[in-house]
Order: C-alpha cells, then sequence, then structure tokens
C-alpha cells in the first residue's frame, strides 16, 4: 500500500 | 504603480495555464526584479514555485514591492480573449483593488482591457533547501506529458527509476501494467528532442501520476523538462519559462505504508 506524504515533512515545516 | 510589458502576451497565458490546474488562486509578489509566486495544492503535497524576471519584460515598471492575490481561474478566462500575437501589459495603479489586463494586436488596430479584482489570500513563504539531487534527467516535455497520460491509463502512481543509461518510467493498477524506458541519447541532430541524464546516484522514486500530469499542463512552455530527484526527496520539475524564468514543480513521492 503506497501512502502519499504532504511536503511538509521533507522540508521541516512542521 | 507596477506595470509589465510582455511582447508576446502568449507566453504569459500559458505560463497561467500551467499553473492553474494545480493552483485555483494565488499571491503574486512584485519587485523591482520581476515577478514571484510560491503556492501549494490544497492537498498540500504539491508546491508551485515560479519566477519571472523583470529583464524578460519588454518594459517593467514596479515602484513599490506588492503582493496581489489573483484568482487563476479568471485570470485564465480573461487570457483566452487574447489574440496569439497580441502584446500583454499588466498594470496595477497605486491605491486600486484591480489588475488591469491590456492586450494589443500586433497590427496596433485592436485595443483590448479587461480589469480583475484583487484578492485578499493568506500567504507564506516557505522556504524549499537547496538539494544537491542525485539524478537529473532532462528530457523532450511532450515526451514527458505523453508518458504521464498513458501511464495515469495504467494505475494512480508512476514509479521513475533512473540509471545512468536510461530512465523508467512503470506503473501498475488493475487493468495490468507496463512501463517505458528511455535510453539517453548518444547522437540528437536537435538539442530538444536529447534525453540526457546527470546521474551521481541511481533512484527510483514513485509519485502520483494525478499530479504529474497537472504539472504537463506548463509543458507548452518549454521544449525540455527536468526531472531533479532524490530517495527520499520531493521530486523538482522544471521548465524553463524562455530567458525570463522558470515555473517549478515540487511533489513529495509515495512511500510504502
Amino acid at each position: 500500500q503506497l501512502i502519499q506524504c504532504k511536503l511538509a515533512i521533507y522540508y521541516d515545516w512542521l | 504603480m507596477f506595470e509589465a510589458r510582455l511582447a508576446q502576451g502568449s507566453i504569459f497565458a500559458k505560463v497561467i495555464e500551467g499553473l492553474r490546474e494545480l493552483v485555483t488562486e494565488a499571491t503574486w509578489e512584485c519587485s523591482g526584479n520581476g515577478i514571484t509566486l510560491q503556492a501549494m495544492d490544497s492537498s498540500h503535497v504539491a508546491l508551485v514555485s515560479l519566477v519571472l524576471r523583470s529583464d524578460g519584460f519588454e518594459t517593467y515598471r514596479c515602484d513599490r514591492n506588492m503582493s496581489l492575490g489573483i484568482s487563476l481561474t479568471s485570470m485564465s478566462k480573461v487570457l483566452k480573449m487574447m489574440g496569439k500575437d497580441d502584446t500583454l501589459t499588466i498594470r496595477v495603479n497605486d491605491d486600486s483593488d484591480a489588475i488591469v489586463l491590456s492586450m494589443e494586436s500586433q497590427n496596433q488596430e485592436e485595443f483590448a482591457e479587461y480589469e480583475l479584482r484583487l484578492m485578499d489570500l493568506d500567504s507564506e513563504h516557505l522556504g524549499i533547501p537547496d538539494t544537491d539531487y542525485s539524478c537529473v534527467v532532462k528530457m523532450p516535455s511532450t515526451k514527458f506529458s505523453r508518458i504521464c497520460r498513458d501511464m495515469a491509463i495504467l494505475g494512480d502512481s508512476v514509479t521513475i527509476c533512473s540509471t545512468k543509461d536510461g530512465v523508467k518510467f512503470g506503473a501498475k493498477g488493475d487493468v495490468g501494467q507496463g512501463s517505458i524506458r528511455l535510453n539517453q541519447s548518444t547522437n540528437v541532430d536537435k538539442e530538444e528532442d536529447a534525453v540526457s541524464i546527470e546521474l551521481r546516484e541511481a533512484v527510483a522514486l514513485t509519485f502520483a501520476v494525478r499530479y504529474l500530469n497537472m504539472f504537463c499542463k506548463a509543458a507548452p512552455l518549454s521544449n525540455q523538462v527536468n526531472l531533479s530527484m532524490s530517495e527520499d526527496t520531493p521530486l523538482m520539475c522544471e521548465f524553463k519559462v524562455g530567458d525570463m524564468g522558470h515555473i517549478r514543480f515540487y511533489l513529495a513521492p509515495k512511500i510504502e505504508d
């Protein structure tokens, strides 16, 4: 099962 | 006052067509250096970043920095009224709540002027870190569009695998599976037809093909597209806008649950 992550997870915007 | 004139108004229309499926409204930041725009799609998995440098315009004047909230949907409709060889002037008068789009036919016999009301939009500028990508694939944008369209027939996701020899796009779904492999061009007459791969490390990444197809709406801007990839990093898909700037799309990869 593939899930789609939000960009914020990769770019440290959280 | 802000005023920018483009002899080839159709370039601006192509920019809007390239953005408007991903984002329906966005804030344009206008400064002496040019126009920039950054916006995320509603589900926050993709981002678009546009740069149009002031020196790419025929004339450009920006007395003070301005943030213009614009409905791209409405702007697209207005730009459809422009002739294909028209000159386009974009203007915002001081203390005005509207953007004026003026179109002038090449023989200067027809002038049209439309006003679009500006919107009050929340906007925040998010920093995208400089990334040293493992792999950059350059390929004809029409070919990329066709592959993304074809892959969408097979499934929701497309896996892009890149090695030094070539790049493979694969999809699978309920109806079956398929892949297209492009080898790096060895000898091409025209640079715009070439597939080239700069690679430090092989990558395999999976993306939602629906977003790639939205990015391909910008393909008419440029003969070539650059796909920059690293493992566990969002894809950067770039179309140049002539010599004046670029549209860059960022898309988070899909991962195994």
